[in-house]
């Protein structure tokens, strides 16, 4: 998945 | 993970646990604002959406786990165990100048438009704006008891935390995310005025009081 739309911070 | 995300995570984890303990120990939520609870309530419920779709980490699931379920439990005891000494009157910020703003913006400004992402988003902007009732009520009622302060200090310091955070991952890991970034620095600013009668006043072991 595209990093940007990777939300892994809380 | 970086030592500042970690630090900002421990300081925002803090800052909840103390407003629990503050609320449950003295069985009163005297001087807090119901409205900044119920908003930061939406902002983690908004969120975490992905909570049961998108494992990252033990680690993320646990700390989102433990941040809704903490801001609900909030949320019902001030506006349900101790609704009695809930201070209705001071806490007056129209929340729905906060909420529609950010639902707009969340639609115009966002990465993707995909209702997950417009969630996160309209999160990120709420979850900036969120103390304001808060530290509307401080200032109305002039004042905040210590216990109070130090909360609102480990909140501010957290996304403070954070800004050094996206520094880090820009400089190591070429990662940033404007939309964060931009609210991050919105939601520090808000605090910076609690930020100085904090360290000048309750750091000196007064009272905060606000120039009423």
């Amino acid at each position: 998945q595209d990093k940007q739309f990777y939300h892994d911070e809380l | 993970m970086n030592i500042f995300r970690f630090l900002g995570d421990i300081s925002h984890l803090s800052a909840i646990i103390i407003l629990l303990l503050k609320i449950w120990k003295s069985r009163s939520c005297a001087g807090i604002s119901g409205k900044s609870q119920l908003l930061f309530a939406i902002v983690f419920t908004t969120r975490y959406l992905d909570l049961f779709t998108n494992f990252i980490s033990f680690y993320n699931t646990s700390m989102k786990v433990v941040y809704v379920a903490s801001s609900y439990a909030t949320v019902w005891m001030i506006y349900s165990k101790f609704k009695a000494t809930y201070d209705g009157n001071h806490d007056t910020f129209r929340v729905e100048f906060l909420i529609v703003p950010t639902a707009i913006l969340s639609f115009l400004v966002n990465h993707d438009f995909t209702p997950l992402e417009i969630l996160w988003t309209f999160s990120i902007y709420l979850e900036s704006v969120a103390i304001l009732p808060q530290l509307f009520m401080v200032s109305k009622t002039g004042e905040a008891e210590t216990i109070t302060s130090h909360y609102l200090f480990a909140l501010g310091i957290y996304r403070t935390l954070y800004l050094f955070n996206w520094i880090w991952r820009y400089q190591f890991e070429e990662f940033f995310d404007l939309i964060a970034i931009v609210a991050g620095l919105v939601q520090t600013v808000l605090y910076c005025d609690f930020f100085y009668l904090y360290i000048t006043k309750v750091l000196k072991g007064k009272k905060l009081s606000l120039p009423a």
